[in-house]
C-alpha cells in the first residue's frame, strides 16, 4: 500500500513495524493520539527531520525510502 | 549503536545460497565478499566461504513468498533485506530489488550486504543517518567506508583488530575452500516430471526432491532449487523417500539402509540410524492422516508404521494392491496431501486416490504439467514461477489443471 495523501494508517503501520509504536498488551487495539505523536517524534528525531509529532510531507517521504526490515531501537519507551 | 547479540567465536563460515538475477554472478559475489571485508578490516573476525553443508552465516535472495523465511518481502522498494541476530546467521535479500554495483541506479548490493552482516554479527540500527547501520538506505556512495559509530559498535562486540592480532589472525586463517560453481552438481529439471521423493511438510508446504536438490511447489509456481544439504544439514541427495508426520512433527528421510530424522531443519540426535526392521532401498513413503500412520513402500509391498508404538512387522510387507487399489508397483514417490487425497508418483505420471484409497477415474496424469507448472509441448519447457515470476498465470487455470474439481484445489492451493 502506498503512503497516499491521508496515509495515516500506513504511517501507523510503519511506526508499529519498525518499533516506534507498540501495541498495548491489554485494552483496545487502537492507539492513543499522544502515543502516535510520541512515536512520530521519535521517528522524526532519528531521521533528523523537524520534530513536530505531526505526519508532515517530509515524514511521509522518509517513510517511503527503501530500508532494512529490522526494527529501529529509537523510541526509548518501546525499546525498554 | 545498539548491540543485539554476539558470536562466541571469531572465525565464521559463510555460504552464498543463490544470487540476484540483476547482476552478473561474479559481480554479485564480489560485492558480497567485499561486504564481509568491511567488518574483518576493523575487528578480529575472519570469514571463510564454504560451498556445501552447514555455514554460520547463510546469504540468500527470496521474494514475496519463501518457504524458508517467515518474513516475506514486499517487491521493489521499501524493505530491501533482513537478517537474524547471532547466533542464527540467516541473511536474506529481496530478490525483487534492482541490485547494482558501482552505480547510483538501483540498490547497491555491497552496502546493503554489509549492513545486514552488521546485524548478523550482532549490531542493531544506528542513530547516525550516515552510518552503515542506519535503518534507511542512504544511496550509493562511491567512496563508501564504515562510519565511526559502526566501528565502535563492532569493536564493542569483538574487540579491536590490532596489528599483532592481524598477523596472528592471518596465520590462523583456514584456507578458503576452493571456489567451485555454486551449483556443484547438475540441477534437475522440474519439468522432467520425475521425482525421487515428494513430501507434504511442516506448515503445509509441498516439497519435491530430485537428485541433490529440493524445491517447493506452490500455487503460484516453484520455489528456487536448493541443495538438500543446504536445508537439512547432513542429508544426502538422491533420496529413496521422504515423509513428514504432523502427529510427531518428525520428518523422516530414507536412503539405502539408513533413515534420517529431522524436526523442521534440525537433525535429531542419534540419526541417521540403520534400517533393520524394513527392507532397505525403499521406493516411497507417506503419512495418512486418517489413521495417523506412516506407510513405507517397496516394490509391490508396503509396511504400515506407528511411529509412537512398537509395530509388529511380522505380517509385513503386505501387497500394495491389497490396500491401495489401482496404484503401480515400485512408485518413485507418494504423499498424503492436504486435500485429503493420496498421490502416487511414478516416472512422469501420478495417480490420485480417494479416501477409500482407490485410484480415481482419469488417472494417471502428467506430473510436469499438473504439478510443476510446466507448459506442455513447448520448446521452452521452463516451469512457470520458480525463478521467474509467473506471468499472467491464471490460478483458476492452474486449479483446473491440478485435476479434481477446481473449486477443491483452488481453495486448497489458493
Amino acid at each position: 500500500r502506498t503512503l497516499g495523501p491521508s496515509g495515516k494508517e500506513e504511517a501507523v503501520d510503519y511506526l508499529l513495524q519498525y518499533g516506534y509504536l507498540q501495541k498495548p498488551l491489554e485494552g483496545p487495539d487502537d492507539f492513543k493520539p499522544e502515543d502516535i505523536m510520541e512515536a512520530l517524534r521519535a521517528f522524526q528525531e532519528a531521521s533528523e527531520l523537524p520534530v513536530s509529532g505531526e505526519l508532515d510531507d517530509a515524514t511521509r517521504a522518509r517513510m517511503r525510502q527503501p530500508r532494512c526490515g529490522l526494527e529501529d531501537p529509537f523510541n526509548q519507551k518501546t525499546l525498554k | 549503536y545498539l548491540l543485539l547479540g554476539r558470536w562466541r567465536k571469531k572465525h565464521l563460515t559463510f555460504r552464498i545460497l543463490n544470487l540476484p538475477s540483476t547482476l552478473p554472478p561474479h559481480t554479485a559475489r564480489a560485492a558480497l565478499l567485499q561486504a564481509f571485508q568491511y567488518w574483518s578490516n576493523v575487528a578480529p573476525l575472519t570469514f571463510r566461504e564454504v560451498q556445501a553443508g552447514w555455514a554460520d552465516i547463510r546469504l540468500s535472495f527470496h521474494g514475496r513468498q519463501s518457504p524458508y523465511c517467515s518474513n516475506s518481502f514486499d517487491g521493489p522498494g521499501r524493505v530491501l533485506a533482513h537478517a537474524d541476530i547471532p547466533e542464527l546467521g540467516s541473511v536474506h535479500f529481496d530478490e525483487d530489488e534492482l541490485w547494482t554495483e558501482r552505480t547510483y541506479r538501483g540498490v547497491n548490493l555491497r552496502i546493503i550486504a554489509a549492513h545486514e552482516l552488521g546485524h548478523a554479527l550482532g549490531l542493531g540500527h544506528s542513530r547516525y543517518t550516515q552510518a552503515l547501520m542506519a535503518p534507511v538506505y542512504a544511496g550509493y556512495r562511491p567512496h563508501f567506508k564504515l562510519h565511526p559509530d559502526d566501528v565502535a559498535g563492532i569493536q564493542a562486540l569483538y574487540g579491536k583488530k590490532s596489528p599483532e592480532t592481524e598477523d596472528e589472525e592471518e596465520e590462523m586463517e583456514l584456507p578458503t575452500v576452493p571456489h567451485v560453481p555454486t551449483e556443484p552438481s547438475p540441477m534437475p529439471d522440474p519439468c522432467s516430471g520425475e521425482l525421487d521423493a515428494v513430501m507434504l511438510g511442516p506448515r503445509g508446504k509441498t516439497y519435491a526432491f530430485k537428485g541433490n536438490y529440493v524445491w517447493t511447489v506452490t500455487d503460484s509456481g516453484l520455489g528456487p532449487l536448493f541443495q538438500v544439504s543446504a536445508l537439512w544439514e547432513g542429508l544426502p541427495g538422491n533420496l529413496d523417500a521422504a515423509v513428514y508426520s504432523p502427529r510427531t512433527q518428525w520428518i523422516h528421510f530414507f536412503k539405502g539402509d539408513k533413515v534420517w530424522r529431522y524436526i523442521n531443519f534440525k537433525m535429531s540426535p542419534g540419526f541417521p540410524k540403520k534400517l533393520n526392521r524394513v527392507d532397505p532401498h525403499l521406493d516411497a513413503a507417506l503419512y495418512w492422516p486418517f489413521n495417523k500412520k506412516v506407510f513405507l513402500f517397496k516394490g509391490s509391498g508396503y509396511w504400515q508404521w506407528d511411529e509412537l508404538a512398537r509395530t509388529d512387522f511380522s505380517h509385513y510387507p503386505k501387497p500394495i494392491k491389497g490396500l491401495f487399489t489401482g496404484v503401480p508397483d515400485q512408485p518413485s514417490a507418494a504423499m498424503g496431501w492436504r486435500d485429503g487425497h493420496v498421490y502416487f508418483f511414478k516416472g512422469k505420471q501420478y495417480w490420485r486416490l480417494n479416501q477409500q484409497l482407490r485410484v480415481e477415474k482419469g488417472y494417471p496424469r502428467d506430473t510436469a504439467h499438473n504439478w510443476m507448472h510446466c507448459r506442455p509441448q513447448t520448446s521452452d519447457n521452463t516451469p512457470l514461477g520458480g525463478n521467474t515470476t509467473p506471468s499472467g498465470t491464471d490460478n483458476s487455470a492452474i486449479g483446473t489443471n491440478l485435476d479434481t474439481t477446481s473449486s477443491a484445489i483452488d481453495t486448497t492451493l489458493n
